[in-house]
This record gives structure tokens, sequence and C-alpha cells, in this order.
């Protein structure tokens, strides 16, 4: 589907493209570590997808509980795309998610490859909400 | 800036590298025209040259257009979602996600396209080019390594990140004198609205 200018686009494949699955995370918003969510398995299908949830830790089984590995994988989410990290699916977070991407994972064998280059060190300020950046070039 | 593990690169007996197209998907030249403009803004930084050929199957960087799966276990999943992926070096494999709505002209220059269900192809060919290269996702947004691209958004120019994270792996190019902008600093984060 190649397009000189996106005017050229027939207006039926708008529609289609317009109905991203991905949109459907949005109505998490608000889900937290300790709680069940119907479909939820879904998003942790996509946290591995990037990497975020290793193989290891999942092994396939795939639930609707919103258990530490997903709350550690939206906590590395949240890390490497600057937000706030709270371990909860925020509407920042989910917003984040939705948005289109290279099909790359973020993060290697638990690892998050964003920080190999410039080396990030982040100390969390416990109990502020604040977090200090320092860069070691 | 990051690189995968291993921090993987082109060998240097293989730095005058070779791309082609997937005969499969008949190409026209103006979509050819792209990735060759994309190829173009990684060479002007670095010693590296690409150059067009027809043997798909001998060439270092292999490029072509698949919906579903496609033989590599990462299958593609429809417009809007995963656009693209490519392999480390020296391996060379550059998929795109042939459902997406993809546009060639170059609309829009370095800022938003129109439509926001439309994929400017440039830009993710120089970040996926970023990858064959051997750079890993950066955490500098507006970079051109950041990992998602706003819908109906144009991004093609490299930033001091890119630049610098490239020349880390292969040095300058010695005929390039030219400076880079900073990525565009935002208070705001992306929400993925356009």
């Amino acid at each position: 589907s190649f397009y000189p200018n996106s005017s050229a686009i027939p207006p039926e494949l708008l529609r289609n493209a317009t109905g991203n699955p991905w949109n459907t995370f949005l109505n998490f918003t608000g889900c937290h570590a300790g709680k069940k969510y119907d479909g939820l398995y879904k998003l942790k299908q996509y946290f591995k997808h990037f990497g975020y949830i290793p193989e290891t830790d999942l092994s396939g089984n795939f639930t609707d509980d919103f258990d530490d590995i997903l709350k550690n994988a939206v906590e590395m989410y949240q890390r490497n795309f600057q937000l706030n990290v709270t371990g909860v699916l925020d509407e920042l977070t989910l917003k984040h998610v939705v948005i289109p991407r290279c099909g790359n994972p973020d993060v290697v064998n638990g690892t998050s490859t964003m920080h190999s280059g410039r080396r990030t060190f982040e100390v969390s300020l416990a109990g502020r909400g604040q977090h200090f950046h320092t860069v070691k070039h | 800036y990051s690189f995968f593990p291993g921090e993987p690169r082109w060998p240097r007996n293989r730095r005058d590298l070779t791309y082609a197209f997937d005969p499969r998907n008949s190409l026209t030249e103006e979509v050819k025209s792209v990735f060759s403009r994309a190829f173009a803004r990684w060479a002007e930084v670095t010693p590296l040259t690409f150059t067009r050929v027809e043997r798909f199957s001998t060439s270092d960087i292999s490029i072509g257009f698949y919906s579903g799966e496609h033989g590599d276990g990462e299958p593609f999943d429809g417009p809007m979602r995963t656009l693209a992926h490519a392999f480390s070096p020296p391996t060379g494999h550059f998929h795109l996600d042939g459902e997406e709505n993809w546009v060639v002209s170059g609309e829009g220059g370095d800022g938003f396209i129109s439509v926001a269900e439309a994929v400017d192809l440039e830009s993710v060919a120089v970040h996926e080019i970023g990858h064959l290269l051997g750079l890993g996702h950066s955490l500098v947004e507006g970079s051109i390594m950041y990992p998602t691209i706003r819908t109906g958004r144009r991004k093609v120019d490299l930033t001091t990140d890119d630049v610098e994270g490239v020349q880390y792996l292969y040095g300058g190019n010695p005929n390039f004198n030219g400076s880079r902008s900073p990525p565009p600093s935002t208070q705001q984060r992306d929400t993925g609205d356009s």
C-alpha cells in the first residue's frame, strides 16, 4: 500500500487503520498490581514481545493477573520512556504503549538496551516520587 | 544512543554495503528512491557507502515488505502497530509491514502529514537502517532511534544522538563538515494524539 501522499489513501483503508487493537489497552487505565483484569494477558504479550517480560518469567503462561512480573515490566517501560515510574497502568503510560513503533525489542535478556550506550544511573528518592538522573560519558 | 548486546557492527572489510529489494514486491522506482534517500542520510555522517544492486539473495542488506508471518518468527500485526523491524549487523535483513498505508512523497517536510493513519516510509527507513548498522533504541525523545513514531509524523533528520552513536561504531565521514541539531526538547510527553 504505497501512496504519493496521504490524501490519496482510500477512505476505507483509513477506517481499517483507525481500528488499532492496541487501543483496547487504554481500557486498562488505572489497573494496578494485585488484581485481575479480563484480557490483561494481551498486554503481557505486548510487553513480552518488546522484551519487557523475559521468556523465562512466563513460560508461555499468560494470565489476567496483574502480578509482579507485569509490574516489573511496566516499571521498566516507564523508565525507558522517562515516564513517572509507578508500576501502575496510568493514562500516560498506556497512551505511549499504543503508539505505532518499531518491532525491535527495547529489552534483551532482561536488560534495557536503551541504556547501553550512554550509561544512565537512576537513584529513586524513596517515597518522594522523584528521580535523579546522571549520565556518565 | 544504544547498541545491541556485544556492540555488533559491520566488519572493516565490509564497509561498502550493497542493498537489494525483494523482487516479489515489485516496488516502483519512486518507492526505491525513498530508501536511497534514507541510506544517504547515514552515509553522510559515516565512512560507509550503500549501493543498490539487483541480486537480492547475495546483497549485504535485503529489504522486503511482508504481511503477517513471513519466516523470521516475528509476524507483522496489521496497520498502525508494529511498522517494521531490522536485524543487527552483519545480518542485514530489513522487513516492513506491507499492510501499512505508506506515504512515499516526503509530504510534510520534517513535521506532520495530513492523515494520522498514514506512515511516512522514509522516517521508518531511516530508523531501521540505524538498526542495520548496529544502533539500538534510544531513550532520547526526538532522536531517529526513539522506538515510537507518532501517527502522521515525518521524522527523517539524524540528531546529534544518532550521529554520535553511529560514529562510535564506525567513525565519521572525513568529507562531512556539517553539524546536527539536538533532538527537539518537549515538555509534554508524546500521547499518540496528532
